[in-house]
């Protein structure tokens, strides 16, 4: 799903 | 954003600046790997590639410009600033760290998410920083005893990504689908890597005297 796309963690 | 992540983001802010701290306030290095500090520059350089071309928050954009800058100029007075350089202990800073770029490359090559540059990369990264410590937890045993700054910082790098390890189960227990393996096992074995000297830190900080 696209939540896992974005890197949105360091 | 949940305060495991958080929380954990703060530990590894803090682990950053008591390093620069330490170099940039009493002009030492003394005890500190730069073969580790190299092998960060290089996590931070492959993992926040996308920094220019995916906006995900003012927080991460900045965190990110934070461990590049931070990682870089540690490099930087370590290898190039005269008066830091000379406290730079080479002799017994020896691991070979360039053998543990090759097999997290190959890897990240055999396991990964998605088979792109980018995604390679950022793969390779998260195995080269669960293995980044070792040249420092070895330096760390030929040296004996440490200073508390570098001991402070060491304990705060491995505590990061410990709380990160809260933040995924937490993160799992609240988002459907968020099954990320790879980042998992990577930040365990990372966190596991620093038990031995967590258990010598709490030992020596419950006695009151340096970690040795």
């Amino acid at each position: 799903d696209d939540a896992s796309d974005t890197k949105d963690e360091l | 954003m949940n305060i495991f992540r958080l929380a954990g983001d703060m530990t590894h802010l803090a682990s950053v600046l008591v390093l620069l701290l330490k170099i940039h306030t009493i002009k030492s290095c003394a005890g500190v790997s730069l073969r580790t500090q190299e092998l960060y520059a290089i996590v931070f350089a492959t993992r926040y590639l996308d920094i220019f071309t995916s906006f995900v928050s003012v927080y991460n954009t900045f965190m990110k410009l934070v461990f590049l800058g931070s990682s870089f100029s540690i490099v930087w007075y370590m290898r190039y600033h005269k008066a830091v350089h000379r406290t730079y202990d080479r002799e017994q800073d020896t691991f070979r760290h360039w053998f543990l770029v090759l097999p997290c490359l190959v890897l990240a090559l055999l396991i990964h998410e998605k088979f792109t540059f980018l995604e390679v990369l950022w793969t390779f990264s998260l195995y080269l920083e669960a293995v980044a410590i070792l040249p420092q937890l070895v330096l760390l045993q030929r040296t004996r005893n440490i200073d508390n700054l570098t001991g402070q910082y060491i304990f705060l790098l491995g505590g990061y990504r410990g709380l990160y390890i809260l933040n995924w189960i937490y993160r799992y227990f609240t988002e459907p689908h968020f099954v990320h393996w790879i980042t998992w096992i990577a930040g365990l074995v990372q966190t596991l890597l620093y038990a031995d000297f967590f258990y010598y830190y709490f030992l020596r900080f419950i006695g009151g005297r340096g970690v040795e």
